[in-house]
């Protein structure tokens, strides 16, 4: 059965992206058939995997014009596989306005190629818009939040918090916060554990064990087109994605 | 005359709301009258100058419900004053689509207050929908882009001129790009001095001479709700603010 995640938090910056793209290369390496979606406009997975030039991607798939297995591309080296994003995404939020099922088409899509993977990883934008609510609702095993270590991330949670509680109401009954990863940790300021510390006390069971710090090589792999785990495989982000992984995989049964 | 400029990339985290509130301190220092408009929906700015429980702000502006003048907090200690977020903003990207003018309501908005400041800082979510394009017409003096020193946000910067192109060729002529302004630059890294190279090459007369260098007192200052001029002057971060708002009041022939 293919499990699938969302990699959800309206706040920019915090290590979406970061965070699909390298516990999806980790997933990899442990033996699981692993797919990003690039679900952002940006297509910073897309190119954190030094994919460009795309001509179809998940912008058509979300109108139906092409299956997924026609724009999925594959890395044997890196054994992930990738439905990239391309810039006309950011038009897809006011034309799915119209559509029937505007919020369900991600979830159509993924449907045709279910069953091929073990991981979906779904990376969405910062925003709480119509391409988020795909996300949301292809989520079928949960959504996970990275949050960035800092005041400001903190602040959007509760927000973040509603909207899922509102998505769950209206949309998908069974939608649930797989897990909060923390990301960008800095041990070395008071600000980082406090930041920690509070969201252990709000969200007792919900955030993983592993935390992410900050690593400079986790910013540098992105420009060489590769994850951490190909690009410097014994620093210290890489060993706390191996970590995540290694969590994700035991909770879910499929060590 | 007051001079508006706005606050955009839709890359998220890369110091948008840090630059617009920090800049907007120090050129209150200089004695200059200064508003925040806080158009992101996450409230950060709000919450960066420590306002909390708002029950009018910026939505109601939008829809013309409250007049600016009703909504608007001063702070006489900080000297700034700023026109709040709430949450409900959230919902405004989809009400506004169907109304009359729906790219100008916050253009027109402001023109009612026009003239009472020598400033308007207008902060936009990261994102290129509705919001932003209110916050790029209401721009009338141009917009504020400001870019983190790392690979990821540099990808985003041909989107992000793209859809200023596009937004200058349909909806304001005028639109300029005020500045570029480099944050989060870490010395100790060639990823930051690649970034701030290719920049300057791509967009010579654009990038401000000031650089804004990483400091965690940047990201401990919202924690206290006051700008960095306040909470911690003799930062790395607070000269850099400071040397920014010098760079820009004299190029404005405000000195
Ligand atoms: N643990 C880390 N240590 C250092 N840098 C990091 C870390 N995680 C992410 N980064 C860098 O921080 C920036 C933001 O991360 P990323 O782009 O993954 O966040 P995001 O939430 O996906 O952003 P957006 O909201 O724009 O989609 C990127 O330049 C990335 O390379
Ligand atoms: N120069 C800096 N040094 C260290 N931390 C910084 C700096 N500038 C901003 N920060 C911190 O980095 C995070 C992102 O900055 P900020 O929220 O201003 O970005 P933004 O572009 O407004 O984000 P969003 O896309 O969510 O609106 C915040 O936690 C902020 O406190
Ligand atoms: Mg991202
Ligand atoms: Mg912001």
């Amino acid at each position: 059965m293919t499990i699938t995640y969302s990699f959800v938090n309206q706040k920019g910056g915090v290590g979406k992206t970061t965070t699909a793209v390298n516990l999806g290369a980790y997933l990899a390496e442990a033996g699981q058939k692993v797919l990003i979606v690039d679900l952002d406009p940006q297509a910073n997975a897309t190119a954190c995997l030094g994919v460009e030039n795309v001509i179809n991607g998940t912008y058509d798939t979300l109108f139906g014009r092409i299956s997924p297995t026609d724009c999925i591309l594959h890395n044997p080296r890196l054994k992930l596989s990738l439905l990239p994003s391309t810039p006309d995404l950011a038009g897809a939020r006011v034309e799915l306005v119209e559509l029937p099922e505007r919020e369900h088409r991600m979830r159509r899509a993924l449907e045709s190629i279910n069953d091929r993977y073990d991981y979906i990883l779904i990376d969405c934008p910062p925003s709480l818009g119509l391409l988020t609510v795909n996300g949301l609702m292809a989520a079928l095993q949960g959504v996970i939040i990275p949050i960035q270590c800092e005041y400001l991330a903190l602040e959007g949670l509760s927000q973040l918090m509603y909207t899922l509680e509102h998505a769950r109401s209206r949309l998908h009954p069974n939608l649930i916060i797989r897990g909060m990863v923390l990301t960008m940790f800095d041990g070395r300021t008071n600000l980082a554990r406090d930041v920690v510390e509070e969201v252990r006390r709000h969200f007792p069971r919900k955030v993983f064990k592993s935390i992410i710090p900050r690593s400079i090589r986790l910013a540098e792999a992105p420009s060489h087109g590769i994850p951490i785990s190909a690009y410097a495989p014994d620093s210290s982000g890489a060993i706390a994605y191996r970590a995540l992984a290694e969590e994700l995989l035991a909770e879910d049964l499929r060590e």
